[in-house]
């Protein structure tokens, strides 16, 4: 019951952080789809080492992606913070 | 507005299991 009462939770979390940064780069349509990207080559990481079973190290740490995040988000300080939120081991 | 593309739907996905990883380890 209560991963069913969370999971929402974390789910809107996420949709609002999405539109919050489509909203904030709409003139910058690269920095959103780089972002997406970091995202989803993280994903693919997890994925890889998942199915690997522990015999494959992630190419793309929490570190690393919170460090391109970084980069991308140079003073946009609070959707830095906001993302920090989301990554394990932040 | 609320004009989720398959790729926006997609990096929403990645963030909330982001965030379930991250609550099952802490």
């Amino acid at each position: 019951p209560t991963m069913q009462n969370n999971q929402p939770v974390e789910f809107n979390h996420a949709i609002n952080y999405v539109n919050k940064i489509k909203n904030r780069f709409q003139g910058q349509p690269d920095i959103y789809k780089s972002f997406l990207e970091i995202l989803h080559t993280y994903q693919k990481e997890q994925r890889n080492a998942k199915e690997a079973g522990g015999n494959y190290t992630p190419a793309l740490t929490e570190q690393e992606v919170y460090a391109q995040v970084a980069r991308l988000f140079k003073n946009q300080e609070d959707l830095l913070s906001e993302f920090g939120q989301f990554l394990p081991d932040a | 507005s609320y004009d989720f593309t398959p790729m926006d739907s997609s990096a929403v996905y990645v963030l909330s299991s982001m965030a379930r990883q991250r609550r099952a380890s802490s």
